[in-house]
């Protein structure tokens, strides 16, 4: 289809252009409240705290949520309403790419819609894509949705400290994450607390 | 769009068809793990009880675990895989119900695709559409997807046992929603325990 086509040639040009701005940046995308603001909240803190300038584009299909809670942390953001589309394409990236100073960064996170279907097939040109989940939608979530979990680079299953109040066991969506992407790493998070976001975020940077 | 008008002329066949066949059709959308298939078993059970006859079709990009799950109480059920299309269609839906004796149904409950965006678009011609949500995902949810939630004819907010655990208040979520939609009814549930469906299963029939 020529939409999907177009959305590549655009990616293309999103790598080039942080390429060349010496940006490094993670399209995080996931389930509805998986935590993945949580989680980019505290990544902006312990990489600030190592002197890293970070930024962010914030998806959403209607309001600011998500862009208010992270320019609390000081970083400059931009928020993108997509309307009807369930997903960040490439174009729209693009042009949010015009409101920041590129030189002046060295992580940008870009938190996508939460949705685990679309957004496998609209890559943004990050140099990692990240998909976090939680315990508490339950245990079958890898083998319901195999497509976005063979591309990701890095999954989060996050939330791990409620998996015994659903009556999930983490390792089963590992076991079944290993069983489709055998190199793809998974980390284990509480992003509340901190637990396992060290390990994610040195994997994320490597 | 041509395809959302189709949609619509499909619906009206599939609402005629259950209407003729004296067959009671609930449309259960709502975001991935919300718990939609928890409370489909515990309704069905609840009326198999009363003696309403139970069916299902339920809506998954791939797999069937939802489907296994259904059959276990002893109804008949449909599973449709819709691969790449994030929400069930009319013209599918349509499909599927010709693997049912409709004479022999009174009750048939269809669980969607999980997503707060797509399904929105594309009823089904089910007597009811109901928006099934979880604490867990946090309290900003029917503030991002004002659009699904404006069409509900009811929301559930489920998993309010998990609510002191992610720091919601779950009020926060019934004001939002009351704001958008003064007529709609919401109710709070914990599926697991039961608490709060006997209320939603009275307003789903009414
Ligand atoms: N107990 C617990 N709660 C968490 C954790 N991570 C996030 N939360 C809570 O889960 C809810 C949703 O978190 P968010 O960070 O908003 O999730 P999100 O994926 O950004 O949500 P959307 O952008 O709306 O899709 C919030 O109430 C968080 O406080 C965790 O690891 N453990
Ligand atoms: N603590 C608690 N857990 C729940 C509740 N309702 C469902 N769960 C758990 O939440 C997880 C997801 O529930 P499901 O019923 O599979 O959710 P679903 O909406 O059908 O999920 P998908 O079909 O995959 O979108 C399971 O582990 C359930 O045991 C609840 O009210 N409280
Ligand atoms: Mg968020
Ligand atoms: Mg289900």
């Amino acid at each position: 289809k020529d939409i999907l086509r177009r959305n590549e040639e655009l990616a293309a040009e999103v790598r080039e252009l942080l390429r060349r701005s010496g940006v490094r940046a993670f399209d995080i995308m996931g389930s509805v409240g998986s935590g993945k603001t949580t989680i980019i909240e505290q990544l902006v803190d312990m990489l600030k705290a190592e002197g890293v300038r970070c930024a962010a584009i914030t998806g959403d299909v209607a309001g600011d949520c998500d862009y208010q809670r992270l320019v609390q942390h000081g970083i400059p953001a931009k928020n993108i309403n997509t309307g009807k589309q369930c997903h960040l394409d490439s174009h729209l990236v693009l042009h949010a790419l015009e409101n920041f100073n590129l030189r002046e960064i060295d992580v940008l996170f870009i938190e996508n819609v939460g949705n685990l279907v679309c957004p496998a097939d609209f890559p943004l040109g990050a140099e990692k894509r990240v998909v976090v989940i939680s315990v508490t939608e339950g245990d079958d979530i890898v083998r319901k949705h195999p497509l976005i979990f063979q591309l990701a680079d890095i999954v989060v299953l996050n939330k791990i400290d409620l998996a015994e109040f659903v009556g999930v066991e983490p390792q089963t969506v590992v076991k079944d994450f290993r069983k489709i992407s055998p190199n793809g790493k998974i980390f284990l998070t509480n992003a509340k607390s901190g637990e396992g976001l060290a390990e994610f975020k040195n994997a994320l940077l490597s």
